[in-house]
């Protein structure tokens, strides 16, 4: 169960104060498939930064199972982060002087598994994603979705519960894209939860609620019909 | 005119050779809006960057204006890409510690442009694609739209004859692609040279052509009804 309440996130530019996030109360429960949808600079990438415990709230409450994780020990909250959230950030943050497969491996390496139980499970990954054949690339030999693609891959490494993905399908043409679709909606088939942040309307159809923001806020909550 | 004659690119990944472009064929003529379209790794990237004088064909021909740009000294080339050829990265390569507004005048510096004009004239793109008061961000305190945005920007500081954007609309919502978009549309009709690649079929739509590439091949032209 993933609570915010009263979440808040403000920046400083220079001597400009930037309020991001201006009052977030939002629920996830466990299994749930939550798409999230707003303009460019709504706040969208910050409120999942908050929920993937990378960055902490100006003011406000981040509840997990019911227990507020901003009194947590940094080593639990690494090690929350490391197994049980897998993150797919917008811009990839794939790790350059890696392959492919050393980038999905490196989750793995954190949590101690062992190195051939962290290679087959990489190459399995990454098969599933389209990307075997590309094993050895480093990032920069690879195409803007195949970045996109490892990424995603790296995310599911150590299985996490709950996968949250900052627009995943948004370097990838139209079928490559309801391919990963289709990869979301089978782990949210078993039981995970799934949070997306989306541009593309076909994915947020595959949510079971679509959050709207504008301008820091959830300004509208959508139930989409079935499809 | 640019125009591909027999273009092949091949790169080196270990002992392996992955050849990349096959063997392209390629006329657009001055004024014209072409599209690119194509599953993730078919090769549209490595295309433009050969067409945007930053990397070079394996073999084949790169004719601009009826003359090979092959053989020309490299002071031509950077300043043909400088002035005469915008580039819109697919991700983006802003300068880290720059402001939003001196990536914008950064080409104006190359091309010897006043310092006062430069403030004006990138203040006045930044205002086109709506990120005047996000122009002293830094690209890590701005979203992924927003960066896509100031790429955008750049790439005409220098008022370019040629446009060639990778995903321009990428990172985008629905309503800020599509204000992107009539930029496009409006930059075309002013008579520059547009080539786009793009997953967005409402983008490729605009264009006078659609390119469609499979496996680093053009193997079919589009053309798509007047909207
Ligand atoms: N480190 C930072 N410092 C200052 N402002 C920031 C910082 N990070 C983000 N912002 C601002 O916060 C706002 C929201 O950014 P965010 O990345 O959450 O938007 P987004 O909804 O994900 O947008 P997009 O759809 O373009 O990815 C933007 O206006 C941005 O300029
Ligand atoms: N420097 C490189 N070394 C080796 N292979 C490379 C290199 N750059 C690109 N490639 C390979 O070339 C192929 C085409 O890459 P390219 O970036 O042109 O694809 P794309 O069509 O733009 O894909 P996307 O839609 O995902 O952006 C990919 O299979 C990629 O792995
Ligand atoms: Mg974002
Ligand atoms: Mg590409």
């Amino acid at each position: 169960m993933i609570r915010l309440v009263g979440v808040t996130k403000s920046y400083t530019v220079g001597d400009q104060l930037v309020p991001v996030l201006k009052g977030i109360h939002l629920e996830v429960h466990p299994g749930e498939f939550v798409a999230v949808m707003g303009p460019s600079g709504s706040g969208k990438s910050t409120l999942m930064h908050i929920l993937g415990l990378l960055d902490r709230p100006t003011s406000g409450d981040y509840e997990l199972n019911g227990a507020s994780v901003l009194h947590l020990p940094s080593n639990e909250l690494a090690r929350l982060r490391n197994q049980h959230i897998g993150f797919v950030f917008q811009n990839f943050h794939l790790i350059p002087r890696m392959s492919a497969v050393r980038n999905v491996e490196l989750p793995m390496v954190y949590a101690g598994v062992p190195r051939s139980k962290r290679r087959a499970r990489a190459m399995e990954l990454l098969e599933m994603v389209g990307m075997a054949n590309r094993a050895h690339h480093l990032p920069n030999e690879l195409s803007g979705g195949q970045r996109q693609r490892v990424a995603i891959a790296r995310a599911l490494a150590n299985d996490p519960a709950v996968l949250l993905a900052d627009e995943p399908t948004g370097a990838l043409d139209q079928q490559t894209g309801g391919e990963i679709l289709r990869i979301l909606q089978d782990l949210h088939a078993d039981g995970r939860t799934v949070m997306v942040i989306t541009h593309d309307p076909r994915v947020a159809r595959a949510g079971q609620r679509i959050l709207h923001m504008v301008d820091g806020e959830i300004v509208r909550e959508e139930v989409p019909d079935e499809p």
